[in-house]
C-alpha cells in the first residue's frame, strides 16, 4: 500500500538546508524533494543513505551528456569566445585552456578584446608567454571586434589551430556592454563563417542567484556552448549551475580549481555533485 | 511590490483583529522565499523570520492599514536596522598617517576599490600613496599603476614578489615622502588557503591598518558568510564594501554577512568607473532585497 511517505522530516529540513546552502535555488530545491518523495513512495529502502542517493541522482540527471566535440575542434582555426561579468575569472581560464591546448600539440593564438580594463592586456599577454601562445592585442580604448577580427584573421593566414578571444568583463544588465557582445561576435562570424564554434559563459562559484539571470542575458546575446565554473578551491558549491542546466541544457565543460595555468579540470558530474555533500 | 504579493497570503487576516502565528504562517513562508532568492544566507534567514514573527505577533490589525502593508512595513524596518544601524565613517587620523587596507576573494573589486578610494580622498587634500601588495596576479601592480595615473596618484611597489617586504618598505617609504594616507592593496585569496591568510595576519601586524575593509561582490550567494567569518577571525575587518550593485544581484549577502560579523557597511561600488562609490544606504539595499 502506498501512503504519504513517511521520510524522517528532520533529515528532509537537513537535505534543504544543505542544498539551498548550495545555491541550488529555493525552487529547484523544492522540486526535487518532491520528486524525492514521490520516487521514495514506492521504495522498499526509505533510508536516510536512500533519499541522499535518490537526491544525488535527481541532481545528476539535469546534467546534459557533453556532446562529441570531435567536428568543432577539427575546424581551422577552432575558435572560441569567453564572455561573462567582471571578476569571475575569464583571463585567467584563457591562459589555462591556451597552456591545454599547446600541451596537446596545438598552435594557439589569443585576442587581448578587453581593451577597456586596466592592464587586461598585460594579464594576458603574462598568460599567453606561460602558455607559448602568441597574442593579438591593440592600444587601450580600441574597438573590442577589432581585436577579435585581427586575431581571427591572423588565425587562418597563419594556420592556427585555437583561437581564443578574451572579452571584458560585462554586467548582463547593461544593453551598451551587451550590444558590443553582439559586435564581437559578428565580427568574428564575418572573418570565419560558422565562428566562435565555442562560446563558453564563465560563472564564479560564489555566485548565487543571479547567475540564472546572467545566463538568460548572455544567451540573449550570443549562443553559449558551454559554461565553465572557476573557484571551486573555494568553499562554495556552485549549485547556481543547475537552474541554469535545467532551463538551458548547456553543457558544463571546465572547471577552475586555482590560479595556476594547470588548475583547470574537464566537468565531471558526478564528482561535482558528490562534493556538494562533501 | 512585497505588500501586494503578501496581499494573497494575508487575505484571511482582514477582520480578524490581530496578526497571529497561524493567520502570518503562509506569509512568513513566502517572505522566507523572497529572502532565499535574494541570496540571503539559509540560518540567517531562518533568524530573521523569527525575529520578523516575534515583532508581528500580537499587532493590532487596524483599519487604515492592510495587514500586507503592515507586515512589509515591520519586515522593511527590521532589515533597515540590521543592515546599517552603526552607520560609520573611516578611521581617519587627525594627525599623523592612516593607513587603509583593502581584503577579500579573487575577483571582488579591491584593486578598483583601492583607486576609488584614492579618488575619494585626495579630494579632501590628502597626500595618498597607494601600495601594490598583491605580488601574485599577473599584472597586478600594472593595473594599479594604471588606476593611479589617471588621479595623478603615485603607487609603491618593489621588485620582489614579496608582500610583507612591500609593506615594510611601503611605510618607510611613505615616513621619507611625508605622505599622509596609505591605501594597500593586496591579492584575492581564499579564506580557506591557510598560507594567504597568514599573510594577510602578518600584514595586518606590520602595518596596524587604522581601517581594513571586506571587499565582497554583491552577487556573492550562500558562500557569503564563511568568507566573512573567516576574514573577520583573521583580521577583524573594521568595514564592508559591497560591489557590483549596478548590476542586479539582490545583494542578500549583505544581509548573511551582516548577521554573522556584525561590521558596517562602509561603502558602495556601482560601476567600474574611480567615481562610483557611494556611501552605504541600508533602505536603499533593503528594498532591493526585498525586490
Ligand atoms: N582560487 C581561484 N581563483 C581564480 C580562479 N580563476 C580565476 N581566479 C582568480 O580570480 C581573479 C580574477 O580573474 P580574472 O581572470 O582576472 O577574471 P576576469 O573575468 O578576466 O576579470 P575581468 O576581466 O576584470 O572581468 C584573479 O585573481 C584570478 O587569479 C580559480 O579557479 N580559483
Ligand atoms: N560593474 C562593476 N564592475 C566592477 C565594480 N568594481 C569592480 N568592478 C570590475 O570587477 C572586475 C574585478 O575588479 P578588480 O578590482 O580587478 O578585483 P580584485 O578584487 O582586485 O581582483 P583580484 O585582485 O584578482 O582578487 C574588474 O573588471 C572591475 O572593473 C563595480 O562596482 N561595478
Ligand atoms: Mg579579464
Ligand atoms: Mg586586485
Amino acid at each position: 500500500f502506498t501512503g504519504k511517505i513517511k521520510i524522517d522530516d528532520e533529515t528532509l529540513e537537513k537535505l534543504e538546508e544543505i542544498l539551498i546552502s548550495a545555491d541550488i535555488g529555493y525552487e529547484l530545491v523544492e522540486k526535487i524533494v518532491e520528486n524525492v518523495r514521490v520516487k521514495l513512495k514506492s521504495e522498499k529502502d526509505r533510508s536516510n543513505i536512500s533519499i541522499i542517493n535518490t537526491i544525488k541522482d535527481e541532481l545528476t540527471q539535469i546534467f546534459v551528456t557533453e556532446k562529441s566535440n570531435e567536428e568543432k575542434i577539427d575546424k581551422k582555426p577552432y575558435v572560441i569566445l569567453i564572455v561573462g561579468v567582471n571578476g569571475v575569472g575569464k583571463t585567467t581560464t584563457i591562459g589555462k585552456l591556451a597552456y591545454n591546448f599547446k600541451r596537446s600539440g596545438a598552435k594557439v593564438i589569443v585576442g587581448a578584446a578587453d581593451t577597456f580594463r586596466a592592464a587586461a592586456s598585460e594579464q594576458l599577454n603574462i598568460w599567453a608567454e606561460r602558455a607559448s601562445a602568441d597574442l593579438i592585442h591593440k592600444q587601450s580604448g580600441a574597438d573590442p571586434s577589432s581585436v577579435a577580427f585581427d586575431t581571427i584573421k591572423k588565425a587562418i593566414d597563419e594556420k592556427y589551430d585555437v583561437a581564443m578571444i578574451d572579452t571584458a568583463g560585462r554586467l548582463h544588465s547593461k544593453t551598451n556592454l551587451m550590444s558590443e557582445l553582439d559586435k564581437i561576435k559578428r565580427a568574428i562570424n564575418k572573418v570565419l563563417p560558422g565562428a566562435p564554434h565555442d562560446t563558453y559563459l564563465i560563472l564564479d562559484a560564489t555566485v548565487g542567484q543571479n547567475a540564472l539571470i546572467q545566463a538568460k542575458e548572455f544567451i540573449k546575446v550570443t549562443d553559449i556552448t558551454g559554461l565553465v565554473i572557476t573557484k571551486l578551491d573555494g568553499t562554495a558549491k556552485g549549485g547556481s549551475v543547475f537552474q541554469i542546466c535545467n532551463a538551458q541544457k548547456i553543457p558544463i565543460k571546465y572547471i577552475g580549481v586555482g590560479e595556476r595555468i594547470d588548475d583547470l579540470q574537464k566537468f565531471d558530474s558526478t564528482s561535482f555533485v558528490e562534493a556538494i555533500f562533501g | 511590490d512585497l505588500s501586494l504579493k503578501l496581499e494573497t497570503a494575508l487575505k484571511k487576516v482582514r477582520g480578524q483583529g490581530r496578526l497571529t502565528e497561524k493567520n502570518i504562517s503562509d506569509s512568513l513562508r513566502e517572505i522566507r522565499r523572497i529572502l532565499l532568492d535574494a541570496d540571503v544566507n539559509y540560518k540567517v534567514a531562518k533568524e530573521f523570520i523569527e525575529r520578523v514573527t516575534e515583532k508581528a505577533l500580537g499587532k493590532e490589525v487596524i483599519a487604515s492599514i492592510s495587514p500586507g502593508q503592515l507586515i512589509t512595513k515591520i519586515i522593511f524596518d527590521e532589515l533597515v536596522v540590521l543592515l546599517g544601524s552603526d552607520r560609520s565613517e573611516l578611521k581617519i587620523n587627525a594627525s599623523g598617517i592612516t593607513t587603509l587596507m583593502a581584503v577579500g576573494l579573487q575577483g571582488s573589486g579591491k584593486t578598483t576599490f583601492c583607486g576609488k578610494l584614492a579618488k575619494r580622498l585626495k579630494e579632501n587634500k590628502r597626500k595618498i600613496l597607494l601600495v601594490a601588495a598583491d605580488v601574485y596576479r599577473p599584472a597586478a601592480i600594472e593595473q594599479l599603476k594604471q588606476l593611479a595615473e589617471k588621479i595623478g596618484i603615485s603607487v609603491f611597489s618593489i621588485e620582489q614578489p614579496d608582500a610583507r617586504k612591500t609593506v615594510k618598505e611601503a611605510l618607510k617609504f611613505a615616513a621619507q615622502q611625508n605622505f599622509d594616507t596609505l591605501i594597500f592593496d593586496t591579492a584575492g585569496r581564499l579564506h580557506v588557503d591557510g598560507e594567504m591568510m597568514k599573510e594577510i595576519a602578518d600584514i595586518k601586524e606590520i602595518v596596524s591598518p587604522n581601517e581594513i575593509l571586506f571587499v565582497v561582490d554583491a552577487m556573492t550567494g550562500q558562500d557569503a558568510v564563511n568568507s566573512a567569518k573567516t576574514f573577520n577571525e583573521t583580521v577583524d575587518f573594521d568595514g564592508i564594501v559591497l560591489t557590483k550593485l549596478d548590476g542586479d544581484a539582490r545583494g542578500g549577502a549583505a544581509l548573511s554577512i551582516r548577521s554573522v560579523v556584525g561590521k558596517p557597511i562602509k561603502f558602495v561600488s556601482n560601476g567600474e568607473k574611480l567615481d562610483s562609490l557611494e556611501v552605504f544606504h541600508p533602505d536603499r539595499l533593503a528594498s532591493r532585497i526585498l525586490g
